[in-house]
Parts: C-alpha cells; sequence; structure tokens
C-alpha cells in the first residue's frame, strides 16, 4: 500500500527522514529539536494516493546540467521520484556550543539485498554547492532489508546557513531566503546504478505550534 | 550568473503546497 502514498518506488522505501539538533542538558540527558521530520506512516489501501505536481514546475530549482534532474527524470524509473516540501521548525534556541550536535537520520527498506549510495546536493538558485556521498549496507530484519543512515552529521554549510537563516528578523525574509534553497537526494543501487528514490526537497519556515510538518507529491511528466 | 526565475507562487502548483499542515 505504500506504493503511490508514501516515498516508496518499486525497489525501494524511506521508512524515516529527520534532521536534528541535538543539545546537551547535563551529561546525561539532551534535548532534540527536529528541523524537519518525515515520520514512520502505515498507509493503508484505503488511503488516497499523493497528489501529482508537474516535474518541469521545478527543473530550474535543481541541477539542470548532466546528471540533473530532468536527465535522471528521463533516466527513470518514473514512479522513484517525489517532491517534499517541508515546513521547517527554526523555533529553536541555536547559539554557537561545540557540544551541539546537528545530524540527519534516514531509514529505508527493500526486498532486495544491495549496497546503496544516497547523493544529497544542496542547491542555491538551482545550482549544486556542496554534495554529500554516502554508502550504505543492508541489514536483514524482520524478513526485509533495512538500510539506516543514522546521525549522519550536517555539514558546515548547512550549520551556517540554518545560523543566518535565524537571524532574519521576519518568516517572510527567511521565506525568500529558502525559495531560492533547495535539496536533492538520489538514492541508486550501487552496483546496479539504477535510480531507487529521487527526492526533491523545497522549504518554507513553519509558523506552526505542532513543529515541522510536509507534504509529499509524486513528481510526474503528462 | 543568478538567472531571473518565475516566482513559485505564479507555478502550477497544487493549492496544498501553500498550505502547512496543522497536525499535532
Amino acid at each position: 500500500p505504500w506504493q503511490g502514498r508514501s516515498i516508496a518506488s518499486s525497489k525501494l522505501h524511506m521508512l524515516e527522514f529527520s534532521a536534528f539538533l541535538e543539545q546537551p542538558q547535563d551529561p546525561e540527558t539532551f534535548n532534540k529539536h527536529l528541523f524537519v521530520h518525515i515520520g514512520q506512516s502505515n498507509p493503508t489501501f484505503s488511503d488516497p494516493y499523493l497528489e501529482a505536481v508537474d516535474i518541469r514546475q521545478i527543473y530550474d530549482k535543481f541541477p539542470e546540467k548532466k546528471g540533473g534532474l530532468k536527465e535522471l527524470f528521463e533516466k527513470g524509473p518514473p514512479n522513484a521520484f517525489f517532491l517534499v516540501k517541508f515546513w521547517a521548525d527554526l523555533s529553536a534556541n541555536l547559539q554557537d556550543d561545540s557540544s551541539f550536535f546537528y545530524g540527519v537520520s534516514s531509514q529505508y527498506e527493500s526486498s532486495e539485498n544491495m549496497i546503496i549510495t544516497s547523493s544529497t546536493k544542496v542547491c542555491s538558485f538551482g545550482k549544486q554547492v556542496v554534495e554529500k556521498v554516502e554508502t550504505e549496507y543492508a541489514r536483514f530484519e524482520n524478513g526485509r532489508y533495512v538500510f539506516r543512515i543514522h546521525r549522519s552529521p550536517l555539514c558546515e554549510y548547512m550549520i551556517n546557513f540554518i545560523h543566518k537563516l535565524k537571524h532574519l528578523p521576519e518568516k517572510y525574509m527567511m521565506n525568500s531566503v529558502l525559495e531560492n534553497f533547495t535539496i536533492l537526494q538520489v538514492v541508486t543501487n550501487r552496483d546496479t546504478l539504477e535510480t531507487l528514490l529521487c527526492i526533491a526537497y523545497v522549504f518554507e519556515v513553519s509558523t506552526s505550534e505542532h513543529g515541522a510538518q510536509h507534504h509529499i507529491y509524486r513528481l510526474v511528466k503528462d | 550568473s543568478k538567472q531571473e526565475q518565475v516566482p513559485m507562487r505564479k507555478r502550477q502548483l497544487p493549492a496544498s503546497f501553500w498550505e502547512e499542515p496543522r497536525l499535532a
């Protein structure tokens, strides 16, 4: 049931995604603040399919040259492409403190045993500014293969970006900066180079009292 | 070289794209 209702292709299903800040309170406890979060969902066949977005509406927000979003989509498979609109929670009190940990964790599952590569490109005005590439091996758990990218440290560029964003006095100013800030994550099978998931992330600042929010869309080309 | 981009508000996107969910 998750196909078409969550971030899942026929080969790989994203279970969870979060970018967070851990602030130690005392030697034994810490506060965890989630900037963005996609939690575990258990869709059923009665749930509606994700809404679709025409991928051409967002091409220019992501790298357009060789290996860009257009080329990736043309290569397919089309059911591996998603757009996530995040409303990020920037309500945390950020101080420059080396004991703070900024991280990203994500989890995936598959019925296939494989080695995955996750490329995460941060883009400004559609141009890549930094890229992180991670390789994960599968663990067989409860009848399926699980991949965990656990507490991957956020890069210096992103930490500075969050701090600068936080310093802007008004939310509309933050949203104006975020209009030209995007992230493209591409998960591939390391050995076959097949695209397993391609997720385009776009952002606004949350105005909710309930923290980070998101909408997920299927990317299509009619 | 920054290209002049069409603002997101002027693109064909679902209405939900601009509606922050209010989930607890």
